[in-house]
């Protein structure tokens, strides 16, 4: 299984060097074997270097380039084996604006192969969403689910003056 | 396979029978901090046979039971049912569409089904093992961890990838 | 000095009881020495519940519900002992709109006994501000400070299309 | 005492020389992902005396000196000064004002000032001790750092009640 793993690990690469350079738009990223004589047990470097800037070990780059460094790993995976269904939880919480819409672009790529249910605050995300399900506490501490349309978040989202 | 639905009857904030049908595409969960977001998460992972009660933040599996308000007794049991479609071909099943439902009592004792059968955990645990979906799964990332993808260790890092091959 | 610091923990204990129902608007919170014999090195647990809520583990809090209860902590901290100055870096990330109205109003009240320069993507926070700086990047990988006012942040935070 | 003024030249991302003034009350620094706003936050917790480099998310001293783009060679030095007002009665100090100022060097090479006068490390420590500003203040709150104020063991909590007694 080195055949299969070392076939497998190329591939995510290869996908993880295009992922990033499309939600960076630019730069260059990828991943390394830290030791090839034991492929089956050594540990993965993350090679990260956003556009314009040169390259530093991976815990210099900031909050959000953080996130779409591992959004692009995730996504090189997903290409790599796709699952029925993907579980996101406020994965675009360090994100601004302008990489959440990279982020939604290429999420809705991956829709044919799978389904997703993501968990967000925020109105791009909710905005690509098919489908919208509100969770709500009208008695303390017992949720309920109310199925909603964008225009009733919008409403909500609203904060009380 | 995909989701179908799910339904929550006394799990975690769900104190209620609580349905969620799901559509193919892009599904958005929204909320307030607090009001139960995450713990749709936590039913989800928890049902197809997530064992560590720390991955659901509790310090033990009796924590996913609802254990009451101001207002409301807790219950003593938890049970969480997810129904998939386009199952043909998984593991030995011969059926279409699958339900797994979990329950948990106050005692600790678990209970399993597939379509109203009982089975064991690890039944439900290999009817999803070979779709890429299970406990710690890249494809089911809980609020905050997407950062432990790049602050893990390089040879923490591997089990990702290993899910994968 | 075990008086000194039982009198500053009572303090700060009684202070993030106060802030804690401020921000939650309600529920109850409070911090426990683990071992009154040896309060000099003994753990301190932190003990909350929102309201309507019944008290459980800290863990099984929600993201949000989690900064706002280590908001009230370092709020009643901040009541016990003002620094001269406070620096926050997105500490409004996973707070609802809503949550984070609250945590500016009370943010605004330690105004007159601490400067403070805070760091964050939301349009609430920002609002409140006597101060804008903005940090671009015109040149690649070279920061550049801009003195900013709100209207023009509302300008810049529109995705690009 | 209350900030008056930052000045970055070979800082981080901060190539060339930058100066942020502070007014009273509350100043919020805004910007995309990755344009340096939490390296201004670094620049004020390195001159005032952090000596971690992983608290600064390098792994040496060396990492906070601009390191070059494309277009532009990296620097040999990175000097921050940080200029407080109204600082009768601190430490020994007989001034209203002080400027604090801290260089590094790529030997690893350190040179600290008070008032353009050399002085070493831990007169700049001592100066913000009573403070309750100082490295892994309470009041110095770094991105992603809030949720450890409840994730971390009840002993390591402490630090931030003994800062304030
Ligand atoms: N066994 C239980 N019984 C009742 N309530 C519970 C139980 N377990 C957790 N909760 C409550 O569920 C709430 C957390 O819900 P959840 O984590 O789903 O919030 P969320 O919607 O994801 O919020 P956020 O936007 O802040 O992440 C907590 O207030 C917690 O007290
Ligand atoms: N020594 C250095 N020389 C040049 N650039 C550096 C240096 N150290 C860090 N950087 C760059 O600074 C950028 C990070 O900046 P910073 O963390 O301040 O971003 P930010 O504005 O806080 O973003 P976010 O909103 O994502 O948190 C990284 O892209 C990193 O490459
Ligand atoms: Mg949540
Ligand atoms: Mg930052």
């Amino acid at each position: 299984t080195t055949e299969m793993f070392r076939r497998t690990f190329d591939q995510i690469n290869a996908n993880f060097e295009t992922m990033f350079g499309k939600l960076f738009r630019g730069g260059a990223a990828k991943l390394v074997l830290v030791n090839e004589e034991d492929i089956l047990e050594c540990g993965i470097e993350i090679i990260a270097r956003p556009p314009g800037k040169r390259l530093q070990n991976i815990s210099l780059l900031s909050g959000g380039e953080r996130t779409l460094t591992a959004v692009a790993l995730l996504f090189a995976i997903y290409m790599c084996k796709p699952s029925p269904f993907c579980l996101l939880d406020e994965m675009d919480a360090a994100l601004d604006e302008a990489n959440i819409s990279r982020f939604v672009k290429i999420l809705e790529g991956f829709l044919k192969l799978s389904q997703f249910i993501v968990i967000t605050h925020n109105r791009q995300t909710i905005a690509a969403a098919g489908t919208l399900y509100g969770v709500t506490m009208p008695k303390k501490g017992i949720s309920k689910i109310v199925s909603m349309k964008f225009r009733d978040f919008e409403k909500q989202a609203e904060p009380a003056a | 396979m995909y989701l179908k639905s799910l339904e929550m009857i006394g799990f975690k904030s769900f104190a209620d029978r609580t349905r969620l049908e799901f559509e193919t595409g892009m599904t958005a969960i929204v909320g307030p901090n607090g009001c139960g977001k995450s713990n749709v998460s936590d039913a989800i992972r928890w049902v197809i046979g997530e064992q560590s009660a720390k991955a659901l933040r509790g310090a033990k599996m009796e924590d996913c039971i609802f254990n009451g308000t101001e207002e409301r007794k807790p219950l003593g049991m938890a049970e969480v049912s997810l129904t998939l479609g386009d199952c043909d071909g998984l593991a030995d099943m011969d059926f279409h569409e699958i339900t797994v439902t979990r329950r948990v009592f106050r005692s600790g004792e678990g209970q399993y089904f597939l379509n109203k059968a009982p089975c064991r955990l690890k039944d439900i645990q290999r009817l999803f093992m070979d779709t890429g979906i299970g406990a710690a799964s890249y494809s089911l990332m809980e609020q905050g961890r997407i950062d432990q993808v790049l602050s893990s260790r390089p040879e923490d890092r591997r089990a990702i990838f290993e899910q994968a091959s």
